[in-house]
């Protein structure tokens, strides 16, 4: 699963910014 | 190049004004569809085979006990200080009038205080609320607390000015909810025009005496069926986002407006997704709600039945304030999910429609918000939707193919990338 059992979010906001930019 | 590849096929290319289209021959074809009616019905069974030619995965029916309320003649005359035909239409759930009708003394209140320091002087009489237009969830109080509230002192009727923000004299219907304890009595909208005539007769200490006659009908409930259609997803099937809309509408006009725009540019997710040849790593799934003008009642339904699940439900997405010229999302969802929210938003600078405004609304996605669940509603251009809301006047003549297309790139764009991604949205 992506999301882990106990919620924590492993990726850095960074991360996310950089998957998301992806997308353009 | 994915986000540009949705909106130059949603704007610009084979799909623009799809979904204006194919919302026209459904609304044009099936009609207004209100809870437990035979339009809903066909309705339904329309888009199943719709969904089902479109080349959608798992297309099916989810029952749901929906309310059946039907609409009988109805008719409002004022007798007295003059002879004037009322423009009327009886509130979802009213009683009728007896066969004969109800002939009575008016007294006008501008709000529930005023009734309630008047309320020695309504017994018998029909109660007319001139509320003024606040906003509709301020305002929307009157339409379905206020025959309860002419009851409990004594009024034999309540007419209920329309909460609408304009009016070309024209009635606008909804829900209205009675209590245990305090006796049913008919209660229908009136135009604004005719409840401020009526409040200004009566500021002048003019009699006024009025005719009324309704003959709704209530039944057993009846069984209704909530449309589910999906691209299921490529890595993580079991997870979801959400997007939806709400099938039924009022019995009035064509519900294209409420909520067609928002069912069918839902489908168009879907379609746009499939046709690109995409395939998101959580499954897409489209709900198409039943019986949600009676207050949520197939999706409060659907989430009795799926709850169980709720830790897969990444996103759940609801348009159904109009399809007009967007300007972003409404989100629900903590300080990491609404940046992440933002992030996905700049995608859709090529059509300025980026910004993120707080909280979410829609009645058919409360339900998984207020148990954690990330929500986000589409905001746009509201000006003139109460002007034809739950009126004659809901028909595809207030739709533009163009605003549609855009909403349907937001609502694509947003939809495939929160399933795409690796992980789910914090909560």
């Amino acid at each position: 699963k992506s999301l882990s059992k106990n919620g924590n979010y492993p990726k850095t906001f960074e991360d996310i910014k950089n998957e998301i930019a992806g997308y353009y | 190049d994915i986000a540009k590849a949705i909106i130059d096929l949603a704007v610009h290319g084979k799909a623009q004004n799809r979904s204006y289209e194919r919302l026209a021959v459904f609304t044009d074809t099936i009609g207004p569809r209100l809870s437990g009616s035979k339009n809903l019905d066909a309705a339904i069974k329309y888009m199943f085979s719709a969904l089902q030619k479109d080349g959608l995965e798992n297309v099916h029916l989810e029952p749901v006990k929906v309310p059946h309320w039907e609409r009988g003649e109805e008719f409002a005359m004022m007798l007295e200080p003059r002879n004037h035909s009322i423009a009327i239409l009886g509130l979802g759930n009213s009683v009728a009038t007896p066969p004969e009708g109800i002939r009575a003394e008016v007294l006008v209140v501008a709000s529930f205080d005023e009734l309630h320091r008047r309320a020695h002087e309504a017994k018998g009489k029909i109660v007319v609320y001139n509320q003024p237009f606040v906003s509709y969830g301020e305002t929307v109080r009157y339409r379905s607390l206020g025959a309860v509230e002419a009851a409990k002192v004594g009024a034999v009727a309540s007419l209920i000015r329309s909460i609408a923000s304009f009016s070309i004299d024209s009635p606008h219907t909804g829900w209205q909810n009675y209590q245990s304890g305090v006796p049913q009595i008919p209660t229908a909208c009136i135009s604004v025009e005719d409840a401020e005539m009526m409040s200004r007769m009566s500021c002048r200490g003019t009699k006024i005496v009025v005719y009324l006659k309704m003959g709704a009908k209530t039944y057993p409930d009846s069984t209704s069926f909530n449309t589910v259609a999906e691209i299921v997803g490529s890595k993580y099937p079991e997870q979801i986002v959400l997007v939806s809309g709400h099938l039924d509408s009022w019995d009035v006009g064509q519900g294209a407006m409420d909520d067609g725009g928002g069912a069918f540019i839902s489908w168009e997710a879907l379609s746009l997704i499939k046709d690109l040849g995409l395939r998101p790593k959580r499954t897409l799934r489209m709900v198409l709600w039943t019986g949600e003008e009676q207050g949520g009642v197939g999706a409060e339904q659907y989430y009795q039945l799926h709850k169980e699940n709720i830790s897969n439900f990444d996103i759940v997405m609801e348009s159904d304030e109009g399809t007009f010229k967007p300007s972003g999302l409404a989100f629900t969802g903590n300080a990491k999910a609404r940046d992440i929210m933002k992030e996905i938003m700049a995608l859709l600078l090529p059509i300025n429609v980026t910004e993120v405004y707080d909280t979410a609304d829609g009645t058919d996605i409360n339900f998984w918000m207020r148990n954690g669940v990330p929500g986000a509603s589409l905001r746009d251009d509201l000006s003139k939707y109460f002007w034809f809301h739950h009126s004659q006047g809901d028909t595809m003549t207030v739709q533009d193919p163009n605003q549609m297309n855009l909403c349907a790139a937001v609502w694509t764009v947003v939809s495939y990338i929160i399933a795409d991604m690796e992980e789910m949205l914090p909560r």
